[in-house]
């Protein structure tokens, strides 16, 4: 852990008592690195430590029974206030159905959240939820998210994949409310941010639709890139939120941290299995220590 | 822009930063800078163009691995298994194979062996009827092992020259899905002597560190011989590649550079790393 090798940092300090400023950026090396490793993006990283030294400084750390313990309870702290400020539940409509609009990379776990949260707005907000298929391009992700609607036991709203996504998402809404959905989750095909075109389908989808809540499904082994990818959507769609998704795995999930720095947008659910029932809203001490590592 | 001034602290800070924001990894990357120090020290670097081929040439000799990074499709059949973390690619990969093989006059047969995510079979079924091969697959929840067998079957039964297996998503970190894939592999091995002949480890572009765990599991559970690294067509570079080849000595044989079926190559080190280090 961070704490062992700052104590491993300042093994020799016994007969010193106080830490010099060598051992202060030893200290901030070692969390640089532990940051770094955790895929936190290095900016952040450089700005994160900035922070960090100047508290250490003004918690007088140098002169810390133990120092190392203090330091990282610094670090903790930090990492918290930066991923907990912001809204975690989503945004209800005051009047009409829910919508949620979901959007991502290829691969992050939209198809499979959707169903997700749809489980989870049933079972602890007693919604009653629909889903609207809008990838038209994956081989069988109509299938999917019909199979897993099924096994949650939400409707899916689909018109195959002959018709323009922007059009199956507005009937797709429609149908849903008239048959008295309260909240709509409408599912899209993973994209690449750099996409124009497919960027501008989901900017036409969110026009159409007006969604409550935007939400970014984001893979937790992102690397270095978290930032970029989630400035793009951002720029396009605004969204409101993420969903960091694998977290079952032993990815550190800096990119988390990355995301919510840059951004300001809030991670509001964590993704945990492959199993339907692997939602839960976002906790930012468990997140801080689990990137500390 | 053009000298490069080895004395200059901020532009070694700003090669690290690169190397970093690339996804290489602080050990990579340290080995890397380690390289580039002594050749700057012995004179050898005196522009930045001089810097970015240093850069390329020393990412290249550290990438180099005993393992070949082409695939070997010699054997009849040779089994090709693939494996990797949920969503990273496997499927689609082995759509775009199986058609690229079939062009080239190669009889294939693809086997469903992820029978547990939904819909996955129907997803691999699309793409074998797009390349005309044999599709082998069992009821949802069936023993991955038994489509496996079947496939090996169905291959000699055809006289197909390649199988190419899917498999289910799974974390490194699930001990029981890494037993599966192990046991899987045993049956290939007793079925077909000197199969899995090709084992490809998807590892999407876009991830970070965990991608070093990722081999790490995967090889020790069921020795791979390569990696696809797929998404290659978005802004990450898919610098953990050149980690896991260093760290590793897993050679990258595949890259995926989009979602369409000729949206394949066989991995160039000379085109990676120039898009690497401009
Ligand atoms: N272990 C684990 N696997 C997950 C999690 N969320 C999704 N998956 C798996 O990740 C893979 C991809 O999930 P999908 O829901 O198909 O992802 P997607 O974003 O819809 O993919 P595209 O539509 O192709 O962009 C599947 O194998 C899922 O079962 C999670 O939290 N943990
Ligand atoms: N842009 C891009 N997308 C890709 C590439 N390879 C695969 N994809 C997309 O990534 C998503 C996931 O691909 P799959 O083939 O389903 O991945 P998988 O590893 O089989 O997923 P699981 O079986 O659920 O673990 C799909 O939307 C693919 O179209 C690639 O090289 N570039
Ligand atoms: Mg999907
Ligand atoms: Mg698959």
């Amino acid at each position: 852990t961070l704490q062992e090798k700052l104590e491993g940092t300042f093994a020799g300090l016994r007969s010193k008592g106080k830490l010099t400023e060598d051992d202060i950026a030893g200290a901030l090396r070692e969390i640089r690195l532990a940051l770094l490793e955790a895929d936190v993006n290095f900016k952040v990283v450089k700005s994160f430590v900035a922070t960090v030294k100047d508290r250490l400084a003004d918690e007088k750390v140098h002169e810390a029974l133990q120092p190392a313990q203090q330091i990282v309870k610094v670090v903790n702290e930090e990492l918290v206030a930066l991923m907990g400020t912001g809204q975690s539940k989503l945004t209800f409509s005051q009047r009409g159905p829910t919508i949620v609009l979901m959007a991502g990379l290829q691969g992050s776990g939209k198809t499979t959240t959707t169903a997700k949260l749809a489980k989870l707005l049933r079972e602890q907000d007693g919604k009653t939820p629909a889903l609207v298929a809008c990838d038209v391009y994956r081989p069988a992700a109509i299938d999917q998210l019909k199979t897993v609607g099924a096994q949650v036991g939400v409707p899916v709203y689909e018109q195959g994949t002959d018709k323009d996504p922007v059009e199956i998402a507005k009937w797709g809404v429609q149908q849903a409310t008239d048959a008295g959905a309260d909240v709509i989750i409408v599912d899209t095909a993973g994209r690449l941010d750099i996409d124009e075109q497919l960027m501008g389908e989901l900017v036409a989808i969110k026009k159409a639709i007006k969604p409550h809540n935007v939400l970014l499904v984001l893979d937790s082994m992102t690397g270095q890139e978290a930032v970029s990818v989630a400035e793009r959507f951002d720029a396009a769609v605004a969204f409101d939120g993420v969903i960091l998704t694998k977290l079952d795995g032993d990815a550190r999930g800096g990119a988390a941290l990355s995301v919510k720095s840059v951004t300001g947008k809030p991670i509001k659910f964590v993704a945990l299995g492959e199993q339907l029932d692997a939602l839960e809203y976002f906790h930012p001490d468990r997140m801080a220590s689990r990137i500390l590592g | 822009v053009g000298a490069f001034d080895p004395e200059d602290a901020a532009t070694w800070e700003r090669i690290e930063e690169g190397l970093i924001a690339a996804d290489v990894g602080v050990t990579s990357t340290v080995a890397i800078v380690e390289r580039l120090e002594a050749e700057a020290a012995a004179g050898r670097l005196t522009t930045a163009q001089d810097l970015a081929a240093a850069l390329r040439r020393i990412a290249a000799e550290l990438m180099r691995t005993e393992q070949s990074d082409r695939i070997d499709i010699t054997a009849n059949p040779t089994v090709v298994m693939m494996v990797g973390v949920n969503g990273t690619g496997k499927t689609t990969t082995i759509g775009k194979l199986a058609s690229r093989l079939g062009a080239h006059g190669h009889g294939v047969v693809v086997a469903a062996g992820d029978t547990f995510r939904a819909a996955a079979a129907e997803q691999l079924a699309v793409w074998a009827e797009r390349s005309g091969a044999e599709f082998v697959r069992t009821h949802d929840g069936g023993d991955p092992g038994a489509v496996a067998w079947d496939a090996i079957e169905k291959a000699s039964e055809t006289g197909a020259g390649v199988v190419l297996l899917d498999t289910a998503g799974r974390l490194h970190t699930k001990t029981n899905l890494m037993a599966e894939l192990e046991k899987v592999h045993r049956v290939l091995e007793r079925q077909l002597p000197g199969a899995p002949h090709e084992t490809l480890l998807s590892i999407d572009a876009t991830t970070g560190q965990n991608g070093m765990r990722q081999a790490k599991e995967f090889a020790a559970a069921v020795d791979v011989t390569g990696i696809v690294l797929t998404k290659l067509d978005g802004t990450s570079k898919g610098g953990i590649a050149v980690a896991i080849a260093h760290e590793l000595g897993i050679p990258i044989k595949l890259v995926g550079i989009g979602e369409g079926v000729d949206d394949l190559q066989p991995f160039d080190a000379d085109d990676f790393l120039q898009a690497l280090f401009p």
